[in-house]
C-alpha cells in the first residue's frame, strides 16, 4: 500500500521542504527509491529524484571550487552540461548558453553525477541505510574521506562535511552539506513525517 | 552522453533550469 500512496510529483516538493526548511544549511536532498530487480532478485536504490539548494557562501564555495578543480576539469564539465542541455532542448547542436559557461561547482557536478548512480543490495552509504533500516549520519570531512563508502569518499573530494541518509518507507534520503553538521532528531522526524508514504 | 532515463530527465531539465536562475542572480 506504501507504493501505491508514492506519489512521484510530490516528490520534488517534499525534497525542497525538508532543505528549505530546515535550520542547518544542506546543499542537497536525493531520494534513492527501491525496487526489486526479478531477474537478478537484487535490491536496487536508483534515483528517484533530488532537490540542490547549492551553497550559502558563493564567495567560500568559489574559492573552494577553484582550489580543487582544474581549468581541464571545467571545460569537460561546461561540455557535459552544454550536451545534457541541449538532450533536454531537444535541439540537435549544443546550446550557447551563458548559464552554462558559468563555473560548475563540485556539488553541482556532484549531485549531477548522482543521477547515474545506483546501489544493489546494501551497497554505498544508501544501501546501506536501506539494508539495516538504520540512518547513517557522517560528520566530518576526515570522517568521510575514511569511510569505507565510495560515495561518502565521493562527497568529502567535492567539498561536503556532512553526508545523511535516512531509510524511508520505499527508498533513503539522503542530505549532503558543505557544512559540519551535527545529527538532529528534529531532522530525522521531518524525513519520517514527510516520507514515510503510509 | 549516455542517454538519460525518462524518469532522471525531468529532475535533470529542474536542475539546469534553477542553475539558470542561481547564476542569473549572481
Amino acid at each position: 500500500p506504501s507504493v501505491a500512496l508514492f506519489n512521484q510529483d510530490t516528490l520534488q516538493q517534499r525534497l525542497q521542504a525538508l532543505i528549505e526548511g530546515a535550520r542547518e544549511s544542506w546543499t542537497y536532498a536525493i531520494f534513492w527509491q527501491s525496487s526489486y530487480d526479478y531477474s537478478s532478485g537484487a535490491t536496487v536504490l536508483g534515483w528517484g529524484d533530488g532537490y540542490y539548494k547549492g551553497e550559502d557562501d558563493k564567495a567560500k564555495s568559489k574559492a573552494k571550487n577553484k582550489a580543487s578543480s582544474s581549468a581541464a576539469e571545467q571545460e569537460h564539465r561546461k561540455k557535459v552540461l552544454r550536451e545534457l542541455n541541449s538532450l533536454i532542448s531537444g535541439s540537435a547542436t549544443p546550446a550557447t548558453d551563458d548559464a552554462i559557461d558559468e563555473e560548475v561547482t563540485d556539488t553541482e557536478w556532484f549531485f549531477l553525477v548522482s543521477m547515474t548512480q545506483s546501489f544493489v543490495n546494501g551497497g554505498g552509504l544508501p544501501g546501506q541505510a536501506f539494508f539495516n533500516s538504520n540512518p547513517i549520519w557522517v560528520t566530518g570531512a576526515d570522517r568521510l574521506a575514511s569511510s569505507p563508502c565510495e560515495r561518502a569518499r565521493q562527497g568529502q573530494v567535492f567539498g561536503l562535511q556532512t553526508m545523511v541518509c535516512i531509510p524511508s518507507a520505499n527508498g533513503v534520503v539522503e542530505l549532503g552539506s558543505t557544512e559540519v553538521i551535527f545529527q538532529s532528531s528534529d531532522l530525522m522526524h521531518k524525513v519520517r513525517v514527510l516520507f514515510n508514504f503510509n | 552522453v549516455a542517454p538519460v532515463p525518462q524518469a532522471r530527465k525531468a529532475s535533470l531539465a529542474r536542475f539546469l533550469e534553477k542553475r539558470k536562475e542561481r547564476v542569473m542572480n549572481l
